[in-house]
This record gives C-alpha cells, structure tokens and sequence, in this order.
C-alpha cells in the first residue's frame, strides 16, 4: 500500500529528530551504541535535554514546537559537548 | 552563556587569522569587511587583538567548504547546520568553516556572514552556545540589521569570564533578552493582528493569543525582516487588515506578514505638524473608525475613512481619559475597553464611562 503520508512525515519526523540529535546531544548512532557502555540515554533523554536547552516543554516527544526549533538553520557546533 | 567543556582558551592575547578562500557569493571586499566587523565585535569588549595575515599559518584559518571536507564534520547541503569551528587549540583548533552551499550575503537574503562569523568567532574563543535566545551565541540562526547590532550582554559576559575586560575604561555593555513574567516588564508598543496581540520591546515582540495560555517570544527581524527594532507606537487597522508601526518620524505598513510599501512612510502624511518627532502610543476604535495618537500629554484623533486629521487637534489626554496620565507607552482597544500602558502598569479604561476600571501589571496578557 502506498505509505500514508502521516506515516511518511511521522518517519522522517523520526529521522530529523535522530539526525539532530547524533549531531547536537550526542545520541550515539546505533553503530555505536551497539559497543558503548551501558549508559546510554535513550532518544528521549536525549529529547529532553534539547527541550531544556531551547526553553521548550519538556515532554521527552518530537512534538510541534520540538519540531519546529529542529528544522531551523543553525550553528552546526554541538549544544552539549564538543 | 555557556564556556566550553575544559574550559580551553588562548594563551595570547594577540592572534592572527586568515580567509583562506572566499565565497562566490558577495564581492571579497565585503567577506573581508564582514569578517573584520565581526573580530571587532569580540576585540572591542575584551583585551583580545586580532591581526590578519594572507599567508602561512594563522590561529584562526577561515574557509569556505562544500560536504565532507575531511575534518571528520561534513556539511548537510543548504540549510541544516550552515558552519561550524573549533575551540582554541593548535592546528585545527580556532578555524572556522563555512558550508559553501549555503547563499552567504551582506544583508537579510539568504545568511548574513558578518552575524555568522561573530558567532563563530565565540565558538574559537572558548564560548559554547548560549540558553538565552537573545545571545549571540544561541544556536539557531536569526537575521538582526548589521548597523544596529549590539553584542548582547550575556555574550559580553560570556567573553570576559575568558579573558577579563578590555582596556576601555568605560566597560562596554550590551542588550539583554526581556524576561517574559518579569513583574518590572515594560512594553514599546501593543497592537492587535488578526485577532492576536503582539507586544514590543527593543528587538523582539511577544505573539499572543487571548484565547491561548501561551505566549512566544520572537525577533521582530524573524517576520519582518525590514523593521526597526524600538518601535514606539503600533495599531492595526481592522478593515484594511493592516498594522501601523511607528518609529520617530517614521511609519510602516503591514498587512499580516508582508510590508505593503517597501519603504517607511512619513508622519507628515497623516497630517502631524513637524514640531512632532516621535509618537507614544496609538489604538484604533472600530466603532467609530478613529484612531487616537499619543504624544506626551496630548493626543490627535485621525478618521480613517476621510484619511485625514480631525479639526481641533491635539487636546489633553487627561480631558478625555480621566486617570490617563502622560507619556503612555502602548494602548491598544480589546473589545469595549481601551488598554494603556505606563511603565509597569496597564490601565484598563471604560470609553461608556470615561474612567479607569481597572488596573494591572503590564504583562497581566502572559499568564504568569
């Protein structure tokens, strides 16, 4: 069946809100995470930092406003570590 | 402000940088020109000197690259994250670079190069992102008129907690973001849009809607990328769905998020006598298709409809809306009451009445 489309933007949703946070909040990449140790915060640990840092609710899901902030162009240095 | 993890720094205070290759983009007079504005930025608050150099090895090496450009970092294309540098270090560590595909520019099209590279610049100074939306170094790109920029004050402390002040015995200082449930907030101007309220301050507005709990905090240059900041006075004309914004003896029109003229108007037009140089306040009354501008103590009253000042003006605020001192900052009409706002205060006024009903904190609209 052809992908809804709620279905296809959830997706890529899904993957922006990934991507953003490999880059800016040290999500490991499932590459990684596969041998890093046991500490590893889950996307929405990692969510919710980055709600934190922009000031937004902090609901730990890639919601409207999250969305919003993610898509802006921005400084591609990491906001937690370097 | 937000220092770098270990806190890295440079050890001189003199350093050297150099534009390794330039943009296609603008003439490589104005790239030289807007990196050299953007090392004033951090030199002119702090005891750091920058001098460039064209060849050789510099401490801050600034180029222009395209995807992976072999720094372990490749770029994403247009938009997406737009450059990227190095805390201080050797080697690498300083160097900034720039995604190529980006459209670099010296005004609101496209990037601005000049606030990109004064937020780099904080990045290979040892400052990392800022949580205050007004900072420099927040994340997010924003577009602010090169000629009016002002290193906010919480990278001015950021820089300095580095490297100490600069020389200058005056110590400069810089804006700050306003603090939305502050109780001392004040307000430049108050207007309605298409059913919203937008309250001014220097260079932001707050977006609210009556019937929402939230309000947002924005740049006026994130809509309307040609406004001043500072606007004085600002009403919205509900049939011609147009908002008027004034600023000295200028005025802008808006027609939701577009300018209708290209370039700001004179008060003059409206039929102002030239010994006026700047207005409060201003709020439209639907019912009668006036609109009444606040000058000091005096106030004008303008139809709408003839487009032209009414005869026997301006008289004494205090005449027509008892308990409305001088000098309002905002006003605006919201249902039948007419809201002015002094300082910290916000006096709700009955027009049936003629008199003063209510009176609350400026921000009272913010829910805090």
């Amino acid at each position: 069946f052809p992908v809804a489309p709620e279905t296809e933007d959830e997706d890529k949703n899904i993957q922006l809100v990934k991507t953003y946070l490999q880059n800016f909040y040290k999500l490991e990449t499932d590459k990684q995470s596969r041998f890093k140790s046991k500490n590893i915060k889950p996307l929405t640990e990692k969510l919710k930092e980055m709600q934190v840092f922009f000031g937004l609710k902090v609901t730990g899901k890639p919601d409207v406003d999250t969305l919003e902030v993610m898509k802006k162009p921005r400084c591609g240095v990491p906001d937690i570590g370097q | 402000y937000v220092l770098t993890d270990g806190n890295p720094k440079w050890e001189r205070k003199n350093l050297t940088y150099r534009i390794v290759n330039y943009t296609p983009d603008m003439n490589s007079a104005d790239v030289d020109k807007a990196i050299q504005k953007a090392f004033k930025v951090w030199s002119d608050v702090s005891p750091l000197i920058f001098k460039i150099i064209y060849d050789g090895n510099a401490d801050i090496m600034i180029s222009f690259e395209t995807g992976d450009h072999r720094d372990n970092s490749p770029f994403d294309g247009p938009d997406g994250f737009l450059v990227h540098a190095f805390q201080p270090r050797n080697g690498i560590g300083g160097d900034v670079h720039f995604d190529e595909a980006e459209y670099w520019t010296k005004g609101s099209n496209g990037y601005n190069l000049f606030l990109v590279v004064a937020h780099e610049l904080g990045h290979s100074l040892g400052l990392s992102h800022s949580t205050d939306p007004g900072a420099l170094m927040y994340p997010t790109y924003s577009y602010t008129e090169p000629n009016e920029f002002r290193l906010p004050q919480d990278d001015i402390n950021g820089i300095q907690t580095v490297y100490g002040h600069s020389g200058n015995p005056i110590q400069p200082t810089g804006p700050t973001t306003p603090v939305t449930c502050d109780h001392k907030l004040t307000f430049d101007a108050v207007a309605t849009m298409r059913g919203e309220l937008l309250f001014f301050k220097d260079r932001y507005f707050w977006r609210k809607h009556p019937q929402m709990t939230e309000v947002q905090l924005n740049f006026i240059s994130l809509f309307w990328p040609n406004l001043p900041s500072g606007i004085q006075a600002a009403y919205e004309n509900t049939e011609r769905d147009q908002i008027f914004l004034f600023k000295e003896n200028k005025y802008w029109v808006l027609s939701g998020y577009d300018l209708v003229y290209n370039h700001p108007k004179s008060i003059y037009d409206l039929g102002f006598p030239k010994n006026v140089k700047r207005i409060n306040a201003a709020f439209n009354d639907e019912n009668s298709g006036k609109t009444y501008f606040f000058v000091g103590g005096k106030y004008w009253r303008y139809d709408e409809n003839r487009q032209s000042m009414d005869q026997g003006y301006p008289k004494k605020i205090i005449d027509e809306f008892r308990g409305i001192s001088k000098n309002i900052d905002a006003a605006f009409q919201y249902g039948r009451y007419i809201y002015f706002f002094i300082g910290t205060r916000q006096f709700q006024f009955d027009p049936n009445v003629k008199r003063v009903v209510s009176v609350m904190k400026s921000n009272s609209w913010f829910n805090c």
